[in-house]
């Protein structure tokens, strides 16, 4: 099973 | 005081195009650099960022970082008003809560003006640090939105894989299964038919085909779409607007659980 994953895990808030 | 004269106003018009699928409300971020979006779809899967440069404006006046929150179905609705070959400019006041779109037609005889609400819009902004990539595949736009839209209509899912071979675009569903191959072809007519397969090292990702298909909507705004892959990162799909900047649209994976 493929699980989508975020933006917000590769990329941290500035 | 914001004034920002477009001679190619229908530019902008492809620019809402292309995101307005992904992203219902946008913060509009206006600096000395240039006019610039940055925005995630509801899910957080995806995330775009245009730049619209300052230097690609006939008049750029904005005298203080100033951004504002947009409804882009309403942009779209408002930009829907002028015509293809107006010149647009984007107007607004110092804390007001309202912008003002000015179209005037090339020979100057219509001249009308659209003021659309802002609305507050919490958003947050990503750091998004340089990276180098594993393949870097740079090909018609056009292309590339068959390639997503054939695939679409057998599967959910995409597998980009890049190897010596060239790049495997791979579907399958429950109608069966699709592969397309496109090998590094610089024996064209024109430059923007080239496709460019640049490989560091053999890459392999799978990515959701609704978010690339959202993507492909910017195809009016460049005959070339740059698509940068490495493993452990999302995928950029970049679509560079002449002379003005880009949109690039960032795809998380899908990954084995």
């Amino acid at each position: 099973v493929n699980a989508q994953r975020q933006i917000t895990s590769f990329f941290s808030k500035t | 005081m914001l004034e920002l004269r477009l001679v190619q106003g229908s530019l902008l018009k492809k620019v809402l195009d292309a995101i307005k699928e992904l992203v219902k409300d946008a913060n509009f971020d206006c600096s000395t650099t240039g006019f610039s979006l940055q925005a995630m779809d509801s899910s957080h899967v995806a995330l775009v960022s245009l730049l619209l440069r300052a230097e690609g404006f006939e008049h750029y006046r904005c005298d203080r970082n100033l951004s504002m929150g947009m409804n882009l179905d309403n942009m779209a609705k408002m930009l829907k008003c002028s015509g293809n070959d107006d010149i647009i400019t984007i107007k607004a006041d110092d804390g007001s809560d309202s912008v003002t779109f000015m179209f005037e037609s090339p020979t100057q005889d219509k001249i009308s003006d659209f003021e659309m609400k802002l609305m507050d819009i919490d958003s947050e902004h990503l750091g998004i640090p340089e990276a180098e990539y594993h393949a870097i595949i740079r090909m018609p736009s056009a292309e590339f939105a068959k390639i997503c839209r054939d695939l679409a209509s057998i599967g959910d899912t995409v597998v980009i894989s890049v190897s010596k071979e060239g790049v495997k675009f791979s579907t399958r569903g429950d109608i069966g299964a699709a592969n397309v191959v496109l090998r590094q072809n610089t024996t064209v007519d024109k430059p923007e038919e080239a496709t460019i397969i640049e490989m560091n090292e053999p890459v392999s990702l799978t990515f959701a085909l609704r978010y690339m298909n959202s993507f492909t909507k910017a195809t009016p705004l460049s005959n070339i779409v740059t698509i940068s892959l490495s493993s452990e990162l999302p995928v950029v799909v970049e679509y560079k607007i002449a002379e003005m900047g880009y949109i690039r649209f960032y795809l998380a994976p899908k990954i084995e659980e």
